[in-house]
């Protein structure tokens, strides 16, 4: 009996980690498919304009976005060297990381939201190894966890 | 998110993941209570 | 007999687990793998930015800040403080220890 309940809490061990990892895959699968798409939608867009964006008009990723009200007083403070920022805002902001914002933009084919079309869910298991189509499919139904 | 000894929540770009921007977000919300 | 039965049928739940697990641990590291290849690629990396327009559409009418940071670079938010006044101060630090950090404005008009 002592060895029945041992094993018991292994097995509950075991089912929380692969919660955990099952988790961190999917979040890995949607920022493979986000980062295949921009490629994609960056390359027709440049191809069609024959020309790519002008430097000043991009952000390069890695990248991290701090939102706030636009009537914030920002005071900024920079070292000589460029590597160290200290900014103070007078009032709440938030910071969004670039695999956020592309998510914002659709470029995960709604998969995060459970509001993936069945095109998009096409287009998205295109973007993946076959091995983690049950991943997108399961995301896609909302069932992955 | 790891707090660092000044209680400072902290965020490595490239390296944390996007839970900890959570965590930031809500404790900023919260005003820091 | 049946606290026996049960430890051999948690046994080899636990195999199947174990399994489940092995196979998660892969997948994750492959994946990991491959993000790493794209931002390394230089024929794949050159496409991988966001357009002014695209952060603007993704926010309503907020002052926005793009911090374009070498990985790793620490970003460190201290709990705010609160003033004589009673008005709260919030804080961002910035450190990168490889190369220069890039800030832009973006305003919404």
């Amino acid at each position: 009996a002592q060895e029945c309940q041992n094993l018991e809490v292994e097995k509950q061990k075991r089912l929380k980690r692969i919660r955990q990892k099952r988790t961190q895959l999917e979040e890995l699968i949607l920022q493979q498919i986000a980062f295949k798409n921009l490629v994609q939608r960056n390359k027709v867009s440049e191809t069609s304009s024959l020309a790519p964006p002008p430097s000043g008009s991009v952000i390069q990723l890695p990248f991290i976005i701090l939102n706030t009200d636009v009537r914030t007083v920002i005071d900024c403070s920079i070292s000589s060297d460029k590597c160290e920022y200290l900014f103070n805002f007078d009032n709440t902001f938030e910071i969004h990381d670039d695999i956020e914002i592309l998510k914002r933009m659709g470029m995960s084919l709604g998969l995060e939201s459970g509001k993936c079309t069945a095109d998009n869910l096409i287009v998205a298991k295109s973007l993946i190894p076959r091995s983690l189509e049950t991943y997108v499919i399961d995301i896609a139904r909302g069932t992955s966890q | 998110s790891c707090l660092t000894p000044n209680s400072a929540y902290t965020y490595k770009i490239n390296g944390s993941p996007s839970k900890e921007l959570t965590d930031i977000n809500r404790m900023i919300r919260q005003g820091g209570v | 007999a049946e606290v026996l039965e049960q430890v051999e049928v948690l046994t080899a739940q636990l195999c199947e687990l174990e399994e489940q697990e092995k196979e998660l641990d892969s997948q994750k590291a492959w994946l990991e793998q491959s993000i790493k290849h794209m931002n390394d690629d230089p024929i794949a990396s050159r496409y991988m930015y966001v357009t002014h327009e695209d952060i603007c559409d993704a926010f309503s009418g907020d002052t926005l800040l793009a911090v374009v940071a070498p990985s790793g670079t620490q970003l460190e938010v201290p709990v705010p403080e609160t003033g004589q006044r009673g008005q709260k101060r919030y804080q961002v630090n910035l450190r990168s220890t490889s190369a220069p950090i890039q800030v832009m404005l973006i305003n919404k008009e």
